[in-house]
């Protein structure tokens, strides 16, 4: 559907716009960390995976939050300078449902987008920072 | 900035670069319009230039609005989510979710429906995947990846025009400045400024 402009779009809602978008389930995931199961994260870990976070599975993936899907969520964390917390946190779910390009982050196992910037950030948990 | 693996670009014999349209999508001129403004935004910062062809099939770069599983393997999802995706060089296909509500002129921040996308903005984004960019995590780069609906962003940063020289030098008429997405729009959503 192509809108020539924006006084094409129809005031009222059009049936579609009431509709869920692919990623606005992944909100109700608010909060949840490490250790937990709940109904539906196999699918934010299949999301990770389209997007190169989480390598391909031989079998479908679970729904516990698991060791993978953190290690996946602090590089996502760090690709988008969000606070590298591991968990799903606010911030973090914001930018998972926002619409975006479907070109993986990730290509072959390494991160293209943070390229140059130190890998080991992810396992202290700490930025360093120097003063201009 | 950030490449695919391996680096991949246009070789030098293939600088002048063509374009063409599904013809089943049978695009308006309007909206073809705003590819060739996308267009722009890199030739003018780099040697390539692009030009408009009828034929698809013999064109470089193969533009296509496609609905769910499209024979690539990467099916779309629907309104928002996936919005498009482009191939590394020189693969040329550039491929767009025909379920998404694109806006092709018009300031679609001030638009009345949530799901509406900026065409010009998300074209920009996807060329620089044609011309061997990868995603960047410079948030005002045209490069990163994630864009709220109702946003426009459509010109170059710094961090974008470095990488796409890096690749095939700078357009000679380039006055080396860019006007980073900060100074001309401000992306909206939900009544929050996010930049």
């Amino acid at each position: 559907r192509f809108f020539p402009n924006i006084t094409a779009i129809p005031p009222w809602p059009l049936p579609n716009a009431t509709s869920l978008a692919p990623w606005d389930a992944f909100k109700k995931f608010a909060g949840c960390q490490s250790g937990e199961k709940r109904d539906g994260l196999s699918k934010l870990k299949q999301y990770f995976n389209n997007f190169g976070y989480i390598p391909n599975s031989p079998t479908n993936f679970s729904d516990d939050f698991n060791d993978e899907l953190e290690k996946a969520l602090k590089i996502y964390q760090q690709n988008f300078n969000l606070n590298v917390t591991g968990q799903l946190d606010d911030q973090t779910l914001q930018q998972i449902v926002r619409p975006r390009c479907g070109n993986a982050d990730i290509v072959n196992g390494t991160s293209s987008m943070n390229s140059g910037k130190s890998s080991s950030f992810h396992t202290t948990g700490h930025f360093r920072t120097t003063a201009h | 900035y950030a490449f695919f693996p391996g680096r991949p670009f246009w070789p030098a014999n293939r600088r002048d670069l063509t374009y063409g349209f599904l013809p089943a999508n049978e695009l308006s001129d309007e909206v073809k319009a705003v590819f060739t403004r996308a267009f722009e935004k890199w030739s003018a910062v780099t040697p390539l230039t692009f030009t408009q062809t009828d034929s698809f099939f013999s064109a470089d770069i193969k533009i296509a609005f496609y609905s769910g599983d499209h024979g690539d393997g990467e099916p779309f999802d629907g309104v928002l989510g996936t919005l498009a995706h482009a191939f590394s060089p020189t693969n040329g296909r550039f491929h767009l979710d025909a379920a998404e509500n694109w806006v092709v002129s018009g300031d679609v921040t001030t638009s009345s429906l949530s799901s509406a996308v900026d065409l010009e903005s998300v074209a920009v984004h996807e060329i620089g995947h044609l011309l061997g960019l990868g995603h960047s995590s410079v948030e005002d780069a045209i490069m990163f990846p994630t864009i709220s609906s109702r946003t426009r962003k459509v010109e170059l940063a710094n961090d974008d025009i470095d990488g796409i020289q890096s690749l095939y030098g700078s357009n000679p008429n380039f006055n080396g400045s860019a006007t980073t997405s900060t100074t001309q729009e401000r992306e909206t959503s939900d009544g929050e400024a996010r930049y």
